[in-house]
């Protein structure tokens, strides 16, 4: 329903902001 | 000025939007050439992610009847998949070398995409929400265009009896919808005009039974109509306003600007 949408969309945004630290991290080693 | 236009928004997409920024800028400045880490873990995580999210997605629109967000969702929904292939397209060119510069760029171009895509879909979302909130709104416009035909004191019993519950509704979805803008003109907005409908609310009925009154002993009816009539106005240009802000985006405020 339309609270498990803002939560899956929530889970997705925090994801990609791990993977983005991630890929940041190493690259400004 | 607010970027998100909602808390809800803001607070999903605001430090994933910070983290990919930061990401192009070191791509746009060069400084990205270092080997990369074995990535296939957290791009199966935000794969993971992109599938429940898609699967939600598509039944959100199956069980909604807005025709709107039925338009507006999938091309979203497609935009976070494509992304997310991307990503795992650069995993794969980065295990065989982890200073590929096509990986790279598909790694931008992955979250930068997720990152859009989960912003159209939430505001495709949002947009529909407050189509329902408008309903409840138009729904209370609907018993005031109608107020004319209460001439009786047993059609205005009936007439306040069908009118407080739709009109309780507005108040309420009216009060959360404003405590999760992050817009505060847009929200003091709703907040006068909301407090103006409510004012009016009371000076209405009296109104009522005044031309009612006036009908029954054939004394000042034109004058109480003109009363009558005025409230109804009042209160149905206030119920515009709010459909009006509630349709409105920082975007929009800028545009204005």
């Amino acid at each position: 329903d339309a609270h498990d949408m803002v939560k899956q969309a929530r889970q997705l945004a925090q994801a990609t902001s791990m993977l983005v630290n991630t890929i940041r991290g190493q690259a400004e080693d | 000025m607010p970027v998100f236009h909602t808390k809800t928004i803001e607070s999903i997409l605001e430090p994933v939007a910070v983290q990919v920024s930061k990401l192009v800028i070191l791509h746009e400045e060069a400084e990205d050439g270092n080997a990369m880490p074995d990535l296939c873990r957290p791009i199966q995580v935000v794969k993971l992610a992109v599938d429940n999210l898609v699967k939600v997605g598509y039944e959100t629109i199956n069980f909604s009847d807005d025709q709107i967000l039925k338009q507006d969702m999938p091309p979203a929904l497609r935009r976070v998949e494509e992304s997310s292939i991307l990503l795992l397209q650069a995993s794969d060119m980065l295990r065989a070398d982890p200073y590929s510069a096509p990986a790279r760029k598909k790694l931008i171009e992955g979250s930068r995409g997720i990152l859009q895509g989960t912003s159209a879909l939430l505001l495709a979302f949002d947009e529909s929400e407050v189509r329902k909130i408008i309903r409840v709104c138009k729904n209370v416009l609907e018993y005031l265009a109608i107020t004319e035909v209460v001439d009786r004191m047993e059609d205005l019993v009936t007439y306040v009896k069908n009118l407080s519950p739709v009109l309780t509704r507005m108040t309420k979805e009216v009060d959360t919808r404003e405590k999760e803008l992050t817009h505060q003109v847009h929200r003091e907005m709703l907040i006068r005009s909301l407090e103006q409908v409510k004012n009016l609310t009371p000076v209405l009925i009296s109104g009522i039974k005044i031309y009612i009154t006036a009908k029954q002993t054939n004394q000042g009816v034109q004058d109480a109509q003109t009363n009558r009539d005025y409230v109804v106005r009042k209160m149905s240009d206030e119920i515009h306003e709010i459909i009006r802000v509630l349709q409105l985006t920082t975007y929009d405020e800028e545009e204005w600007d």
